[in-house]
């Protein structure tokens, strides 16, 4: 997947931290200190549709198949930059009984983008 | 851009203009992060601290948690003691809950607030454990005392939920299991667990379990309940691949 460098247009993936004392939730999240809320932006054009990212699915590769060879209706379909490869994340936090909970949580930060 | 027609049916391949164009568009990323991570989470809001956990009793209970650091970017770093180094690890769809006593109705009595979850996916015990520490009194003569402590739920009969036989040279921390009825206490609306603790032999043996101290004087050794949960589908998937 792609970094956005700001000279690129085509899909990427943008970094974005949340320091949690920046945002006053340092009081109630103990761990980690802030959030990659990294996301996906930039173009899509029909020719790389499903080709960026390491992780597209099988599913999208095969919908471009058919795109390519003009099948209706996947020749209409837009392609889109979405994220294509997501991990987990644990965080260690006071809930409102000020119990202390360890939550793991899937699917929590972007780590790369692609062409749907 | 609607002038180009398609593109506008994919929000992200616009937002390069949006980025340059709207104002304050940072303050909405930070805004739609915070509803994200609740989200995630399962809260309505974040919660309110009114009264943070002593830090002697929080850096207890964590020592006692089931994982390593959590790192900067939430990866956690186990201590791997036949290498002795750290390896990342992938966390698991799994929580861990350290819920601190507080005062019951009486003494003997220590009252448990486990964490409500709207959606109820609390569901799955895998192990829940009451931390409690015993302490030898410097006036004891004895090289070593046995006493037996038990747990009662308060208003559920005599029958003890938890017991165990300790063996004790000085003063430490000991942990009784509770899963089955920390399982049925999640089921209820109010998770809300009162324990009785009884220590037979204690007394004359010098030996007393510290319970909620009012003036927080042994804040780091309050008793606490320790659980280990896993969402439903987690849990089938994880016996599976046993």
């Amino acid at each position: 997947g792609l970094e956005c460098d700001g000279k690129v247009s085509i899909c990427c993936r943008k970094q974005f931290y949340v320091n949690f004392r920046d945002i006053g939730w340092s009081d109630w999240i103990i761990a980690p200190p802030g959030y990659y809320g990294n996301y996906c932006e930039g173009e899509c054009p029909s020719h790389i549709a499903g080709t960026s990212g390491s992780s597209l699915s099988f599913h999208s590769a095969v919908i471009n198949h058919y795109r390519i060879r003009g099948y209706s209706p996947f020749n209409n379909i837009k392609s889109c930059c979405v994220p294509t490869k997501l991990r987990a994340m644990s965080m260690l936090y006071y809930d409102d009984e000020h119990n202390i909970v360890k939550k793991d949580i899937q699917n929590m930060i972007v780590e790369e983008c692609g062409c749907s | 851009s609607p002038e180009e027609g398609p593109a506008s049916d994919c929000p992200s391949c616009s937002l390069p203009k949006l980025q340059a164009e709207v104002a304050g568009f940072d303050n909405q990323l930070v805004e739609a992060v915070k509803r994200h991570i609740l989200n995630m989470l399962h809260l309505k809001s974040r919660p309110n601290i009114t009264h943070p956990v002593p830090k002697a009793a929080l850096l207890n209970a964590l020592k006692k948690l089931h994982v390593g650091r959590v790192r900067e970017d939430g990866r956690v770093e186990i201590e791997d003691h036949s290498s002795s180094k750290s390896a990342l690890n992938e966390p698991e769809q799994a929580s861990e809950i350290i819920s601190f006593a507080e005062a019951g109705p009486a003494r003997d009595i220590v009252h448990f607030q486990i964490a409500k979850e709207e959606d109820g996916d609390l569901s799955l015990v895998d192990q829940a454990n009451i931390w409690l520490y015993l302490k030898v009194s410097n006036k004891s003569n004895r090289s070593r005392s046995e006493v037996t402590i038990r747990l009662y739920q308060e208003g559920d009969g005599s029958q003890a939920i938890s017991q165990k036989r300790v063996d004790i040279k000085r003063s430490g921390w000991h942990t009784l299991p509770v899963s089955r009825t920390v399982q049925a206490t999640l089921a209820t609306q109010e998770r809300s667990l009162l324990l009785k603790v009884s220590c037979e032999r204690c007394q004359e043996t010098g030996v007393s379990p510290v319970l909620v101290e009012p003036a927080e004087k042994d804040a780091s050794h309050q008793p606490f309940l320790m659980l280990l949960v896993r969402q439903s589908d987690a849990h089938t998937h994880r016996i599976r691949k046993r």
